[in-house]
């Protein structure tokens, strides 16, 4: 309410509309399911700037990726250094794995947590060729950088810094106290 | 040739290396280890026959018969180990045929198996309609009973050609034992169950002591005539047909154990976490 213009409800509307039974069990015509996807779309790109606004105080500021499920992600890709933010709904602390889609072409990721300022283990896994299937001609990542997100507070976020560091970087960094703490 | 073996501290996956299929899993923590086989099979949806002219769409599931057709040339699947023995996670890719394939993945801390599978463009121009299942096969003394969830909400007993409140004339042996699964399907003797997580509504059922099936996709060319009115043909955006994908979570566990795992999982993956960016520079820094 206080921001004005942003607000969550579009997709409480659209929401509405997709409780008729034909929205629920799929017995819809195509051309109705198509309708149903665009509001929800729409629904949810209004409820980006409302988490932006919560987390960043600014609509645009925050960035999400609707297709990391077939790792697709212009943010990952072209950002060299980022903030991944992991929201928890649940009322209790979860560990979860996040997965970018990320190039892996001569540079090396590091991982760290905002909050404690430790390094997190990573590790880059190749695309799959089912994944380059389904990907079809879109995106050009070739891997994902996996992380393990523990701890994640209760109804809350935490953060993790990535850094994307090249080979001469990554020398340079091993007198780093932390690093070498990690590396062991 | 040899089998390909993928661990965590909680599950040891065996893949037959022969044939490529899912050959034991173990819960290291109850000390429980499984012979475990799953395929990928097609139903070919009814156009209707002598008996009914119903056909198989989006009300309606019915096969033209009880014996699916393997996803497979030869029952024989490729593998490969995308990720062995490394210290987040665990990978290994099967492919099935060229439209259906598998993510087998295990996660160092995580109490559970994950499969996602990506099936389509399914091919239709043989002109059979098709109906993909995944279908787990395990020694388990099930009685033709399992259990699916209502709507989210109630887990449900199911006894294969029974109904709790009226005698059944059983006339159609796949279908009429299929079940809605909106967020598990589980199986089990006295000691140990078989528990399956789906992140999307799917259809399932047990049609044989130990095994489970699960419903992925489908792509039809008959009306079930409910209203409908068109068949359950998405072309996709090249037009060659829709590619879905998503995931089954897996379990093995005593049966004094299995509640308390699939139900916590449960709420991981039903609320699981929103994942968002911003850009490292100053003001979001100074924010942050």
């Amino acid at each position: 309410a206080k921001t004005g213009t942003v607000s969550s409800q579009k997709l409480r509307e659209a929401m509405g509309v997709a409780q008729h039974h034909d929205a629920v069990s799929g017995t819809e015509k195509q051309h109705v399911a198509n309708d149903y996807a665009k509001r929800l779309y729409k629904g949810r790109e209004v409820c980006k700037a409302v988490i932006s606004t919560a987390v960043m105080g600014n609509p645009d500021d925050l960035h999400f990726c609707d297709y990391l499920n077939i790792t697709l992600c212009d943010f990952t890709q072209k950002t060299d250094e980022f903030t991944v933010v992991v929201y928890n709904p649940l009322a209790r602390n979860i560990p979860t794995y996040v997965r970018l889609p990320v190039s892996d072409d001569s540079g090396t990721f590091t991982v760290k947590d905002k909050l404690t300022g430790m390094y997190v283990g990573s590790q880059i896994v190749p695309v799959t060729q089912p994944t380059l299937l389904v990907r079809r001609n879109k995106g050009n990542a070739d891997s994902e950088l996996v992380f393990k997100a523990d701890n994640i507070p209760p109804l809350g976020f935490s953060e993790f810094s990535v850094i994307k560091s090249n080979f001469s970087d990554v020398y340079k960094k091993t007198n780093n106290k932390g690093f070498h703490r990690r590396v062991r | 040739g040899g089998d390909v073996t993928i661990a965590n501290e909680y599950f040891k996956v065996v893949f037959d290396g022969s044939n490529g299929q899912m050959k034991t899993i173990a819960n290291i923590e109850s000390g429980i280890t499984l012979p475990v086989m799953q395929q990928m099979f097609w139903y070919n949806a009814s156009m209707g026959n002598n008996i009914s002219l119903q056909k198989s769409g989006a009300y309606v599931f019915r096969p033209n018969s009880s014996t699916p057709f393997h996803c497979t040339q030869d029952g024989k699947i490729e593998l490969e180990v995308l990720q062995g023995d490394t210290p987040l996670v665990q990978e290994v890719v099967q492919k099935f045929s060229d439209w259906a394939w598998q993510v087998v993945r295990l996660y160092s801390g995580m109490r559970y198996i994950e499969a996602e599978w990506t099936i389509g463009p399914i091919p239709f121009d043989d002109g059979y309609g098709k109906e993909i299942i995944s279908r787990f096969y395990f020694p388990l003394q099930t009685n033709g009973e399992f259990y699916t969830d209502a709507n989210g909400r109630e887990i449900l007993k199911r006894k294969k050609n029974f109904r709790p409140t009226w005698t059944l004339n059983q006339s159609e042996p796949v279908a009429g034992n299929y079940y809605p699964v909106n967020s598990r399907i589980y199986t089990n003797d006295t000691k140990t169950q078989f528990t399956i997580l789906t992140d999307r509504s799917q259809g399932g059922s047990s049609l044989f002591n130990g095994t489970l099936e699960l419903m992925m996709h489908r792509r039809l060319f008959g009306d079930d005539a409910k209203g409908v009115g068109e068949p359950l043909n998405e072309t996709g955006q090249f037009d060659d047909g829709l590619i879905a994908r998503g995931k089954h979570f897996i379990l093995v566990d005593s049966l004094s154990d299995a509640a308390k795992h699939h139900r916590l999982l449960a709420e991981e993956i039903y609320m699981s976490p929103l994942v968002s960016f911003y850009a490292n520079v100053s003001t979001n820094d100074r924010r942050s």
